[in-house]
């Protein structure tokens, strides 16, 4: 509306999605020791009645699907429920049974709130695939199993959670003091300083920080064995030690500019690593809840 | 390792193919303005506050 390079385009909303609300006690459900590797929420599609199939066939023959979207719903203390997107997938009319989505960003979420005492709140959304003359109306005809008693027990929604315990698979935290590196064997943090003013290469044009404090990760993790877990493990059996947070770091420069010399603020990114942990190669960084 | 990362995305940020030389005689007379300085001043805050928090 305010930009003066874009004409403003009317729009209308045009939503007739169905949703439900699924929530999930998670009292004592992850321990503290516990790392979230997968959370998976399966769904019971309720079959669709045939007569319905025939009928949607003969008036949309080439479109029989709907989108169905997992949000996570944030209880916020000012009353006001804020959605985040978590999975979507394409669903078929003519199917029946249970589906998976991935809705570990959602339970890393709620871990992120820090309030162990609220439930898990998912909302599953039902909405038509395109919008347009040949949309299907197949959205209105995919239902899932409630968590209401009346749809019975065996279908109801399930929230299944994958953790390995960080005791034995995680870091250490900081290593222990005056230990020689080749001799750290399990991933932990080592203190060290960064002195700017001995680098013969930042001589004279990084002029401010004189040197800062960071940690680098050293060590090895346990590996995981295919014979000790009790899932599926999505990822690289292969765990590292890597930085799993980190700070940035600004610094004052001088550079040329033309015949003069500036001074410039340059900011970098991740530079300053704050903890260290253990992680399978190719798992998914989680996103930061904003504020 | 921190050293070559320092070096890498700084060259990155400043758009630059080599390292800088500047003699001492060119950056002793340098003032730094104080705009720069408090931008710089801000991010550091910034920075810590990060690091405290995260640290929690």
């Amino acid at each position: 509306r305010h930009t003066q390079a874009t004409a403003e385009i009317m729009g209308n909303f045009f939503s007739d999605a169905s949703s439900q609300l699924l929530v999930f006690s998670m009292n004592d459900r992850l321990s503290p020791t516990g790392e979230l590797a997968q959370a998976v929420l399966r769904l019971f599609q309720k079959p669709c009645p045939k007569e319905v199939i025939k009928r949607q066939s003969k008036m949309f023959p080439f479109n029989s699907h709907a989108s169905v979207t997992i949000y996570w719903v944030q209880t916020r203390e000012d009353g006001i429920n804020r959605t985040y997107v978590i999975d979507s997938r394409r669903v078929s009319i003519h199917e029946t049974g249970w589906i998976s989505f991935d809705v570990t960003q959602a339970v890393s979420y709620w871990q992120q709130q820090n309030k162990t005492d609220q439930p898990l709140v998912l909302e599953v959304s039902v909405h038509r695939e395109n919008i347009g003359p040949m949309a299907s109306n197949a959205h209105k005809f995919i239902s899932f199993s409630s968590q209401n008693p009346a749809d019975g027990e065996l279908h109801a929604p399930q929230l299944q959670l994958h953790t390995l315990d960080t005791k034995e698979y995680g870091a250490q935290g900081n290593c222990i003091p005056n230990m020689p590196l080749t001799k750290i064997t399990r991933c932990c943090r080592s203190e060290t300083y960064i002195n700017l003013q001995n680098l013969k290469w930042a001589e004279n044009w990084i002029l401010d920080p004189p040197g800062f404090k960071t940690y680098t990760c050293v060590g090895s993790c346990q590996q995981l064995k295919k014979e000790h877990l009790n899932f599926k493990w999505p990822f690289s059996m292969q765990r590292k030690c890597f930085a799993a947070k980190s700070a940035h770091l600004p610094l004052i420069v001088a550079v040329k500019d033309g015949d003069s010399i500036v001074t410039k603020v340059v900011t970098l990114y991740n530079m300053k690593v704050l903890e260290c942990g253990c992680a399978s190669v190719g798992m998914p960084i989680m996103k930061k809840l904003k504020p | 390792q921190i050293e070559e990362k320092i070096q890498e995305s700084l060259m990155k940020q400043l758009n630059l193919n080599d390292i800088p030389v500047l003699e001492k005689t060119d950056v002793e007379k340098l003032v730094i303005p104080d705009h720069v300085r408090t931008k710089y001043i801000s991010l550091l805050k910034r920075s810590s506050e990060e690091t405290f928090s995260r640290g929690k």
